[in-house]
């Protein structure tokens, strides 16, 4: 997280770490962790952990560690070679089923899933909350978990961030209406911190609720601007996944 | 007496043409329009004469300066003319001074003078030649002019010729001096600018007998020179037979200017210089973690190189890593994505088994050793070699057995805490 502070895991007790890489996921129920596809394309059996803050030896020795019954990728992801860095990033959602259910507490919570309304429609300007143990400006692993609040973006902003690469085929990095573009100068999310919720408040409701808006996918850089799946366009999915295989 | 200018006039010593008086001096500031001379002469002179006319005389003074001076009876010796002694002055003031003195023993009549305002040849009149090249002179004044081609500076005095402003854009190119081989214009700036697009540094290369300008003074003042200004630093002012610079010069920079000054004087061939745009080079750099391809041992602008990070090594860009990445030699001499370092693969924290222990490591990258232990005496490991752990190129704990698999603490069995002790019968 660029631009974040330190947060706790009560602050997000959806939050799922993957281990080897580092990764997040968003706790959606006792069974099911949404995250990206990029995340598990390669490791069908991840290392996930629930309810921790920090990183240490000690704290993943006493939290919930979640074994995996399966994985299932979006079946619009498009599958990667091995040999160049994958550049496009559409449809980057995936549901990893666990063995046994998550025990609810302070710190394990699930968040909601977005409805299907036109409320939860997000327009340039609107905050929402990311977590992770990604990298930092100063740091490429932290060890305590940071958050950060950061603005909806136009998708044009993302398509203008400048492409270095010289190599860069037209068809590299597109960007689709499966994606949302958030941040700004200074806060961002970035590597490490991918399939971590992009979390909005649930709108009218009394009590304040999150959803999970997006999901952390890819950036060009750090520091300006990400690039989130839009999670609302597999709200179907989602729920149809999880209906066939409970 | 002082009036004002007029076209002439007659000056006659006091009581002419009675005897002056003893003991008098009289002066006469005379003065005519501007641009014109006076032409002043006398048509009677009776003045009592003496040594160098030291007593009784008629100055003649111009600018401070006696021009001459009269006495005795003069008379014309010409049959003519009635004119006895006459002057001509290129400037339009004059002062006519008549002194007498107290030892007068005869009468003298004194004298008589006449001037008239008369055309100075402004152009060959004085010393200094007030025209770089035509002079034109006409009745109360005169004006410059030039030779085709040439144009006549604000001064209205010196010519130039219209010799700025060319901007030279090609890649490589020749610049000579106007008239080159033939003798340069005088008093003339001409200024070029060789302006290569951003990423090429200009080189100029020049033969000593390719240059041949009006040498330094004794101070080494050059009176024409030829002066080169880049970005940040200046060659030159350079003059003199021959080359006197270094006849490569490297100017770092995109951009040169070129100024070639000349005086009024002393003009010779010139000069004529070759350039071209030499590619800024960017700096191999170390390249102990990463491959560069293509190996080369000097990189110049444009340059795309790949950078492979070595096994166990990975560059990070946004939210992707890799083990390669592009990078481009910029105009600035430096490479693109530059900030992007192959850096040891991390394989993050190891994970905790049952029954067992593993030490948290300093730090998870790439080499990096762990080992995981049972808690003995009651369990012990599946695999007996089965406890290390290193940090593998993937990002994964592998161990040489198991692979990314962790190891596993088996119950002992069979082993009582505390034996059993048969007591003899």
């Amino acid at each position: 997280i660029f631009g974040g502070q330190p947060a706790k895991i009560e602050n997000f007790p959806w939050q799922v770490f993957f281990n080897h890489p580092t990764a997040g996921g968003a706790l959606i129920n006792e069974y099911w962790v949404l995250t990206a596809a990029h995340v598990v394309e390669k490791n069908s059996d991840p290392s996930m952990y629930a309810g921790i803050t920090a990183l240490r030896l000690a704290d993943l020795e006493n939290a919930q560690r979640l074994y995996t019954k399966r994985v299932i990728i979006h079946p619009g992801w498009k599958e990667d070679d091995d040999l160049n860095p994958r550049t496009n990033f559409d449809n980057d959602i995936a549901l990893v089923q666990l063995k046994d259910p998550v025990k609810m507490g302070p710190k394990f919570s699930p968040i909601c899933l977005p409805g299907t309304s036109s409320e939860y429609n997000l327009s340039p300007g609107d905050m929402g909350l990311i977590s992770g143990w990604g990298r930092t400006e100063k740091r490429l692993h932290v060890i305590n978990l940071r958050g950060a609040k950061v603005p909806v973006t136009s998708l044009e902003t993302c398509k203008q961030v400048k492409e270095e690469n010289p190599t860069a085929r037209p068809e590299d990095y597109v960007i689709t209406d499966n994606m949302i573009c958030a941040g700004e100068k200074g806060v961002d999310s970035c590597k490490g911190d991918s399939g971590g919720a992009f979390a909005f408040q649930v709108p009218n409701v009394k009590a304040p609720k999150f959803y999970v808006a997006g999901l952390v996918s890819w950036g060009k850089k750090c520091g300006a601007y990400g690039v989130y799946t839009k999670v609302k366009n597999y709200v179907d999915w989602i729920l149809k996944t999880m209906q066939e295989n409970s | 007496f002082s009036a004002e200018p007029t076209m002439h006039g007659e000056i006659l010593s006091p009581n002419y043409p009675q005897a002056y008086p003893n003991d008098v001096v009289k002066s006469w500031d005379i003065e005519v329009p501007e641009g014109f001379g006076i032409h002043l002469y006398f048509t009677h002179v009776d003045i009592e004469p003496s040594e160098s006319c030291a007593y009784d005389s008629v100055q003649i003074i111009s600018g401070g300066i006696e021009e001459g001076r009269l006495c005795g009876q003069r008379t014309s010796k010409s049959p003519n003319s009635p004119i006895i002694e006459e002057f001509q002055f290129p400037y339009n003031k004059l002062q006519v001074v008549f002194t007498s003195d107290f030892s007068i023993e005869e009468q003298f009549t004194g004298f008589a003078a006449y001037y008239t305002a008369i055309d100075v040849n402004e152009c060959t009149d004085f010393t200094d030649v007030p025209c770089s090249h035509f002079c034109n002179n006409f009745i109360g004044g005169y004006f410059c002019s030039c030779p085709p081609e040439y144009f006549l500076h604000d001064d209205m005095r010196n010519c130039g010729v219209n010799c700025s402003g060319d901007v030279f854009t090609a890649l490589i190119g020749e610049i000579s001096s106007p008239n080159y081989p033939n003798p340069y214009p005088e008093n003339s700036r001409c200024e070029y600018q060789i302006q290569l697009q951003e990423g090429f540094q200009v080189v100029v290369t020049m033969q000593r007998e390719d240059f041949d300008v009006e040498p330094a003074d004794s101070e080494g003042n050059c009176p024409d020179s030829l002066t080169f200004a880049a970005k940040n630093q200046q060659f030159g002012p350079y003059c003199g037979d021959g080359f006197p610079g270094p006849l490569t010069i490297r100017t770092q920079s995109n951009t040169l200017g070129i100024v070639f000054q000349t005086d009024l004087m002393g003009q010779k061939k010139g000069w004529k210089l070759r350039y071209h745009g030499d590619p800024i080079s960017c700096p191999k750099e170390s390249t102990a973690n990463s491959n560069w391809e293509p190996d080369k041992a000097k990189y110049v602008f444009k340059d795309v190189v790949k950078i492979t990070c070595v096994d166990g090594f990975e560059v990070v860009e946004g939210h992707v890593s890799s083990t390669s990445y592009y990078s481009t030699c910029q105009s600035d001499g430096q490479w693109s994505n530059s900030g992007l370092k192959c850096q040891p693969v991390y394989c993050g924290i190891p994970d905790p088994i049952a029954n067992g222990k593993v030490e948290e490591p300093e730090n998870s990258v790439f080499g990096t050793v762990i080992h995981y232990t049972c808690e003995e005496p009651y369990y012990y490991m599946e695999h007996e070699e089965g406890g290390e752990y290193r940090c593998a190129a993937n990002g994964r704990w592998v161990n040489d057995q198991l692979g990314i698999e962790l190891p596993r603490c088996i119950p002992v069995c069979g082993v009582p805490t505390e034996p059993f002790q048969v007591q003899q019968k």
